[in-house]
């Protein structure tokens, strides 16, 4: 399968998974 | 409750009217509401001033208000608007707003562009996507051999870049998403459709107000 580097960023990195923002109560 | 709720809120440096934040974004003012009380606990974590600095999001994404990161940094960035170093509410519910389910893909995707647009040329280039890509396997402990990652960047590169100018437009990452739609899945955040039910202390007061 081809490896999209977008795909690995948006998937890998934490700074851009604002779900934890909601788990802060 | 209301007259406790605006009286603390009239002190806060730039808040805005739920009301007016409710007709720009996708939430309702209960749900502006809400968010004004996740707002409260972010803007307090380390500076109690009722705004949010880079160290209280860092804090919040990582339980570690010193841990550095690309992505984060980029996100605190675009959150503000007004580029004075702090994100204020009125920042804070519009730029959440485009990661509501409802909002328009359209949003999501050039929110996503100017995520990955890192020196805001108005264009993504390939030495900005190799960047990224160190980014996250350092963020990740993970080694690869500079000889991958430039096959890895070339290869994503050539196929998002259809005008093969060297740098990814918008309408390119336009086109780019629509064949790959997982690259906007962070964009959506399912808790704010549920965001009155994940502060329900709140609801209490605000069903008091919506009905006024």
């Amino acid at each position: 399968r081809f490896f999209n580097a977008f795909e690995f960023i948006s998937s890998m990195s934490s700074g851009f998974d604002l779900s934890s923002l909601f788990e802060t109560k | 409750m209301g007259c406790y709720h605006s009286k603390r809120t009239k002190e806060t440096p730039g808040y805005e009217e739920p009301t007016v934040l409710a007709a720009e974004t996708p939430f309702t003012v209960s749900e502006v509401e809400a968010l004004y009380e996740l707002f409260k606990k972010l803007s307090s974590s380390v500076i109690d001033d009722g705004l949010i600095h880079k160290e209280e999001l860092q804090l919040a994404l990582f339980r570690n208000k010193n841990r550095r990161n690309l992505f984060a940094d980029r996100i605190f960035d675009l959150f503000d608007v007004k580029r004075n170093g702090v994100i204020e509410f009125g920042e804070f519910v519009r730029s959440l707003g485009v990661f509501h389910p409802n909002a328009p893909v359209e949003d999501k995707i050039h929110f996503t562009f100017r995520l990955y647009d890192l020196r805001q040329t108005g264009f993504i280039e390939r030495e900005e996507l190799k960047e990224m890509v160190l980014a996250i396997l350092h963020e990740s402990d993970l080694l690869l051999s500079d000889d991958v990652v430039e096959t890895i960047v070339d290869k994503t590169f050539s196929d998002a870049d259809l005008k093969g100018d060297g740098k990814i437009d918008p309408e390119e990452w336009k086109e780019f998403v629509s064949k790959n739609p997982s690259l906007i899945k962070n964009m959506t955040l399912p808790y704010l459709k549920d965001i009155t039910l994940a502060f329900p202390s709140f609801v209490l007061s605000t069903e008091v107000e919506d009905s006024e």
